[in-house]
């Protein structure tokens, strides 16, 4: 493998606990409570990361402005998005509400964002 | 992505996965980074879902994505989800929805279901198998006894072959990447063989959830594309993940 592959290496042995180049912090921790109802389900989560995922959509956004570079289109594909939102199945269409409302973006994003391992398959 | 799900001799297993994300999705040619793995990273996390203040299960998740492609129901089973690519993609299953053919699954929506909702490793398995879906997927399912695990390839309609777990035929792991396990990997992306070789020179005496994450760490499991590192243990419903970065020389893949 090593011969076909230039950027191969031997096993590594060392690396547990993580630490080193290859380590770059842990995941922060939260709880959903399911016994909420789902539009607050997800508020402290989006409200804590709200900057970072903003970053994400629009750079979701601007991949596919890239491809279609038509600002028009995109508008109204964000609508076309917000009413997807609708035929979603409960609770994952109320929790998706949620999430939008808490951080104000446009419900399209968050639903793109919501889906884009079905677009992205191809 | 690379999933692993190994059986140390006890019978314990262990299940890890490197979530690699951002393909062909802009590189960044000053950082020599995938622009799209590098925004992702910031919003990563680590969730437990519960009921009545007891965790139903927990997951390794992007915040404000509802669905789930890496997770623990405690005592009962792991799943992790690998991408799978096909021409009868998730576009298909998409357009299909849109003009009101709605009888699939999204397919972080089918994995959440069934780790809320689940209450065995082969109700599970069945969910999995045998549930349409809008886009193709690989599942990766371990349990919490003796050879319960299992690469479920899946196509938008059907299960198209299920590979388990047997000790008795030496199989004491499974490794899955982006490829049909039936297939060789596509010979610019094989992270298969590499990491088959290094869970077999660790051997199933040894191995634990700190040589799943030394297999993960070494090139090419570890690449540019990766994102993060989840490590699984059912029996503890024990899961830990880790932020990950791969200095150059690194495959951008």
């Amino acid at each position: 493998v090593r011969a076909r592959d230039p950027f191969a290496e031997d096993c590594r042995i060392h690396e547990y606990p993580p630490a080193g180049p290859t380590y770059k912090g842990i995941f922060p921790e939260y709880v959903i409570n399911l016994d909420l109802p789902p539009r607050e389900r997800w508020v402290q989560v989006v409200r804590e990361k709200k900057n970072e995922l903003r970053i994400v959509m629009k750079t979701i956004k601007d991949i596919v402005l890239t491809f279609i570079p038509n600002e028009k289109f995109i508008a109204s594909m964000e609508s076309k998005m917000g009413w997807l939102c609708s035929t979603l199945p409960y609770p994952f269409n109320e929790e998706i509400k949620g999430i939008a409302s808490a951080i104000d973006v446009p419900l399209g994003d968050v639903v793109v964002f919501n889906i884009f391992y079905e677009i992205f398959t191809v | 992505c690379t999933s692993i799900i190994a059986q140390d001799k006890t019978g314990k297993l262990y299940h890890a996965r490197n979530l690699d994300f951002g393909l062909f999705l802009g590189w960044d040619v000053q950082n020599s980074s995938w622009h799209t793995t590098q925004k992702l990273k910031p919003i990563m996390v680590s969730l437990d879902f519960q009921k009545n203040n007891k965790t139903v299960f927990k997951s390794a998740n992007f915040a404000g994505y509802v669905g789930i492609i890496s997770g623990v129901k405690p005592a009962l089973f792991t799943l992790t989800m690998n991408e799978r690519f096909s021409l009868d993609g998730g576009y298909i299953g998409i357009l299909e929805w849109l003009i009101g053919k709605r009888d699939g699954w999204w397919m972080s929506f089918l994995i959440r279901t069934v780790l809320e909702n689940g209450t065995s490793y082969e109700e599970a398995k069945d969910k999995l198998a045998n549930t349409k879906l809008l886009a193709p997927a690989y599942f990766i399912l371990g349990g919490n006894k003796l050879d319960e695990g299992c690469i479920i390839t899946r196509s938008r309609s059907a299960a198209l072959n299920i590979k388990y777990l047997d000790t008795k035929k030496g199989n004491w792991f499974l490794v899955q990447t982006n490829y049909d396990p039936w297939k060789p990997p596509l010979i610019i992306d094989d992270r298969r063989n590499p990491a088959i070789n290094c869970v077999n020179q660790t051997g199933q005496e040894k191995i634990a959830l700190s040589d799943l994450y030394n297999v993960l760490s070494t090139k090419p499991m570890l690449n540019k594309l990766t994102v993060g590192t989840t490590l699984l243990e059912v029996s503890e419903g024990h899961i830990e993940s880790y932020l990950r970065d791969c200095p150059n020389p690194c495959s951008p893949w």
